[in-house]
């Protein structure tokens, strides 16, 4: 959910160790890498590599009818276009479901007719998957080996809070980094006791710097970005003054990664 | 107003 905020269509790169996702914004402004490791599945089997294409839009709408208590099975057989989605509804009884679905063999930018279904454990659901044969070349290769000059850890829902909050004030926002202060909206690094009783600034902020950054980002990439706060406790920015930002969020099953080009000039 | 940058601008650190 939170990748199609920013991309629409992308490849699903699937191999025997893990599922990954990379895809820019039709701006070429954002990246989103995205790794889901095999042990984070219950099961997990992959005979050969293959990209699988998918209309995120799409796979959202059916990823929203599950439940929690589902369990999701995903399966593309060899050659196929069709990546077939089952639910396990735990519970004795169906729940009728109201949503649109492309039927197989539609075009993916077709608008998809509104259907009824009362759902089952044993009915699959299908969305056509449009194998995009032309996969993005993968740019982020070195990047995640690039060296930082900065790295600020902090809570995710605090990030989320600052960037909603400042996007209600402006577009931009100027993110400086020194020894004890990241400057976003003037968050210190509890690192000095007399921080101690000081309640307003946040507990787990941890500023590691090498070198003095400050870089200017778009807040409404950066509000996209932060729709993944959900999927770990806390995020890490990561700041050089001559490469993308990237705010990554680690879980147990693997990472999501935004990288964000800046905005130059004042 | 600051100018936003996009990726490509990065693509020769590769």
């Amino acid at each position: 959910k939170s990748c199609s905020i920013l991309v629409t269509d992308a490849n699903f790169e699937c191999n025997e160790e893990n599922i990954m996702l990379q895809a820019m914004d039709n701006s070429h402004i954002a990246l989103v890498s995205v790794e889901i490791g095999a042990p984070g599945f219950t099961s997990y089997r992959c005979d050969r590599t293959m990209p699988l294409g998918v209309d995120l839009t799409s796979l959202t709408k059916v990823l929203r009818c599950a439940k929690d208590e589902n369990i999701c099975t995903l399966k593309a057989a060899d050659e196929a276009d069709v990546l077939n989605l089952v639910y396990d509804a735990k519970s004795a009884f169906f729940s009728p479901f109201f949503f649109a679905f492309m039927w197989h063999g539609r075009d993916a930018s077709s608008p998809f007719p509104p259907f009824f279904l009362l759902c089952s454990a044993l009915l699959p659901l299908f969305i056509h998957l449009n194998i995009s044969l032309s996969s993005q070349t993968p740019i982020t290769s070195s990047w995640p080996e690039t060296k930082y000059d900065t790295r600020v850890t902090l809570p995710s829902a605090e990030f989320t809070r600052i960037v909603r909050d400042l996007s209600q004030l402006g577009e931009h926002v100027r993110i400086e980094v020194s020894k004890e202060v990241v400057r976003i909206s003037k968050l210190k690094a509890k690192s000095s006791a007399e921080d101690e009783d000081n309640d307003s600034i946040p507990t787990g902020v941890v500023i590691e710097m090498n070198q003095h950054v400050s870089l200017t980002f778009s807040l409404k990439y950066l509000v996209n970005f932060s729709k993944s706060g959900s999927l770990s406790g806390e995020v890490q920015l990561l700041m050089s003054n001559d490469v993308p930002l990237l705010v990554a969020y680690d879980f147990t099953q693997g990472y999501i990664r935004c990288y964000l080009a800046p905005k130059i000039g004042d | 107003t600051p100018v936003q940058n996009d990726l490509s601008e990065y693509f020769s650190l590769l």
